[in-house]
């Protein structure tokens, strides 16, 4: 059959569910073991925080897309969790191999690499809905004119929905994509997308907390000498 | 994942890049 967008569309996400059907919505034993080495074992505040995010997610996705659709927030939610445990699982195992560590306390108990985590895997599962449901013409004219619903819950939106700092989320991305294999060509290009993005304006914007990190690079001189401005 | 250009050096990773929090 000739490769639409939409059966292209359908296909990602196909593939979406075919590869976080085995993964868990809870951490796993592997997971867990690396909670249970740290200093401080946040488990605790990982659960939780996954909790509220999930509650403020569906609350944000329903006022978005309309009421009668918080199950299906839920399901994407659902799936983004599934792929937060399972890159966060790969992106320990590569740090222990890299560091020759176990402990990775100061990591695991921080809310920005666990928001911005979280944050980066609903984008992916969000940009792989773009371009299926809504486009079909059940939710309104805007459908056949290209500006799908989904569409506007694609980046930037989920930063809005976390109150998550656009600098937060740059970090992650290119060890989210180093950890993921499954990613599609597409959804590496969008990553890459959502890296330029903030590069070139959102980490920009005068709340950002890379003024502050500036300053005190600032304060505290140079690290060592700069290079050739030819390099 | 051959196309993303990586700009991290092989001595950063997740880690260092949080250790500011």
């Amino acid at each position: 059959p000739p490769h639409t967008p939409i059966r292209a569309a359908m296909n990602s996400i196909q593939q979406l569910r075919f590869d976080l059907n085995s993964a868990q919505d809870q951490p796993s034993d592997v997971l867990c073991g690396y909670f249970k080495n740290c200093t401080v074992d946040p488990s605790e505040e990982i659960a939780k925080r996954v909790d509220q995010l999930g509650q403020v997610f569906s609350c944000r996705f329903a006022q978005a897309v309309g009421q009668g659709c918080v199950g299906l927030g839920k399901q994407r939610f659902c799936l983004g969790v599934r792929l937060y445990y399972r890159v966060m699982e790969a992106m320990l195992k590569s740090e222990e191999k890299r560091l020759s560590d176990k402990n990775f306390s100061k990591l695991l108990n921080s809310s920005a690499f666990h928001t911005s985590l979280l944050a980066c895997a609903l984008e992916v599962i969000m940009a792989t809905y773009v371009g299926s449901t809504f486009k079909n013409g059940d939710f309104g004219s805007s459908a056949f004119d290209g500006t799908s619903v989904e569409t506007d819950l694609c980046f930037p939106w989920i930063l809005d929905v976390f109150q998550l700092p656009a600098f937060d989320f740059y970090k992650v991305i290119e060890s989210f994509i180093k950890a993921e294999p499954s990613l599609s060509r597409d959804m590496i290009k969008h990553l890459e997308r959502c890296e330029h993005l903030i590069m070139e304006h959102l980490a920009w914007r005068g709340d950002s907390p890379m003024f502050e990190l500036l300053q005190q690079s600032h304060e505290e001189g140079p690290v060592e000498q700069a290079e050739p401005p030819a390099t | 994942n051959q196309d993303y250009h990586f700009g991290l050096e092989d001595h950063e990773g997740i880690s260092e890049l949080f250790d500011c929090d």
